[in-house]
């Protein structure tokens, strides 16, 4: 299903295969710990999604790639900026 | 302030992006920005380019990263004006900067403000209604999980990673939370957005908010 839905064409039992179904194994074992936290209907839920077979080392170098500028605090002054 | 706002319901949010296997976050959010303060003006809302931002903006690192401040400070140094996205497309990679002669028509920034939010929220709130969506940087790691629902746990405020743009804020439920639009395509998220708790500076939303002037 996973395959089909976000176009990956691995072939089964390839060497990639067997190392994106390492990461999705890993993916889906995180998605428990991070459900486990809270119930409610509002709060935020984790599942597979097209990156599941991302490593977070992948996931991180290909789309955590910002940083952020120390800015100063708002202080509420008209002039500000 | 109203218990809740979304610039969605204004029609000046253009659709959600997927900034593919790029880490361009950064040019997205600020583009995202800007193309909304204009639409906020006055003008039809016209999607701006990205990969104007992504190849020009020297002081940052194309698909190697970037920080939206670098890109804005590009943008009001130079003068440049962003051309539409039709003419300068999308590639999902770094390439040579084109320019376009003074006379070619575009959006140019006057003006930028970067302000720490964390513990007044409030505030910050009430910047989004003033001057438009807000580009920010946070901590999106749990992300690569999310499908849907209000985070409010799995992420810190001391390691900003990825730049969004918040849209709006929702407070009449029990849990009050941000509208924050990202750069991951419609499939990703509630069809490319996330919600965020708050009022606990979750994930480091308030850390370095900007806002534009043009």
């Amino acid at each position: 299903w996973f395959r089909e839905r976000f176009g990956r064409n691995y072939e089964v039992n390839s060497p990639q295969f067997d190392r994106r179904l390492f990461f999705f194994q890993e993916s889906a074992t995180r998605h428990a710990y991070l459900n486990s936290f809270s119930a409610a209907s509002q709060s935020a839920k984790y599942g597979i999604n097209q990156f599941s077979d991302l490593s977070q080392r992948e996931f991180q170098d290909l789309y955590l790639r910002a940083s952020a500028d120390r800015a100063p605090a708002f202080s509420g002054q008209k002039a500000e900026g | 302030l109203p218990a809740k706002f979304d610039w969605r319901d204004h029609a000046i949010v253009a659709p959600v992006q997927n900034q593919q296997a790029c880490g361009s976050c950064w040019a997205f959010s600020v583009v995202g920005a800007v193309q909304s303060v204009h639409a906020i003006g006055g003008s039809q809302l016209v999607e701006l380019s990205v990969q104007q931002v992504l190849d020009c903006s020297f002081q940052n690192k194309g698909c190697n990263g970037g920080t939206p401040v670098a890109a804005l400070k590009w943008l009001t140094q130079t003068r440049v004006k962003l051309v539409p996205q039709s003419e300068y497309p999308y590639k999902a990679q770094t390439r040579m900067c084109h320019f376009f002669s003074g006379s070619h028509g575009g959006v140019g920034v006057k003006n930028f403000t970067a302000l720490d939010f964390s513990g007044q929220e409030e505030a910050m709130m009430g910047h989004l209604v003033k001057h438009g969506p807000l580009s920010v940087v946070v901590d999106a790691l749990s992300w690569q999980d999310y499908l849907g629902g209000i985070i409010q746990y799995h992420c810190s405020s001391k390691r900003s990673n990825h730049a969004v743009l918040v849209v709006g804020y929702d407070t009449t439920g029990d849990i009050p939370y941000w509208i924050v639009q990202n750069s991951w395509g419609t499939t990703w998220g509630d069809k490319g957005y996330v919600y965020m708790k708050v009022g606990s500076n979750i994930c480091g939303i308030a850390d370095s908010v900007a806002a534009v002037f043009l």
